[in-house]
């Protein structure tokens, strides 16, 4: 473990606490698109299949069990609690997220490290997470207004993305074998899908006007 | 056991 993970996995813990709290407490989801959940949850369905099989550490299995049952709860709130689900907008979430789940899957199929269902399942869901943000960056596109709450979730989750890209030159200069191209490609699109939401967070920051991306 | 191929990160 690093400074850089170690920061990565707490700024996506926030990320994820602030959208929790942001649903709980003013039982609202404005903005917030279900699609980009339920593809979230599924990335961390995939990804921890071995949360009973390889134990790693306490961190690890705790961590991963708090993103499971974070993300979960998102999409359960979205759909079922009856204040809640009132302010999803579908009409403007439209993104047709499964047709992102079919090519990642397809992907993790042909490249992959390991032929074996465990590996699959996670390269697939290192592809996913890559995309998965994009019926979120959509929406905002759309809605334009990005509430406060909403635009840190994003800012989050690709500054979160971005400290494990100084992680993995960390790791690769300190640990001889520690090489994963599909991880750090995987990774870097992600962190570039972020790259223009992070310019117009900035501006806006910069010149303390309200967060508006362009049409 | 963390052996080669398992993933240690999150």
């Amino acid at each position: 473990m690093n400074i850089f993970r170690l920061a990565g996995d707490m700024t996506h813990l926030a990320s994820v606490l602030v959208l929790l709290l942001k649903i709980h407490t003013i039982k609202s989801c404005a903005g917030i698109s279900l699609k980009t959940q339920e593809l979230y949850a599924l990335v961390f369905a995939t990804r921890y299949l071995d949360l009973f099989t390889d134990y790693i550490s306490l961190y690890n299995t705790l961590m991963k069990l708090i993103f499971l049952v974070s993300s979960f709860s998102i999409v359960w709130y979205i759909r079922h609690h009856k204040i809640v689900r009132r302010s999803y907008d579908k009409d403007q979430d439209t993104f047709r997220h499964y047709f992102l789940v079919l090519p990642c899957f397809l992907l993790a199929l042909v490249i992959n490290e390991k032929f074996t269902v465990k590996e699959i399942m996670w390269t697939f869901s290192l592809y996913l997470e890559a995309v998965a943000i994009l019926p979120q960056l959509v929406l905002l596109q759309r809605t334009r207004n990005i509430d406060n709450l909403t635009g840190q979730y994003v800012f989050l989750l690709g500054a979160y993305r971005s400290l494990y890209i100084l992680n993995w030159i960390y790791r690769y200069f300190t640990e001889p074998h520690y090489v994963h191209w599909i991880t750090w490609i995987s990774g870097l699109v992600q962190t570039l899908l972020y790259a223009d939401f992070f310019y117009y967070y900035f501006q806006s920051w910069k010149n303390n006007v309200k967060l508006e991306l362009p049409a | 056991s963390v052996d080669g191929d398992v993933h240690d990160e999150l």
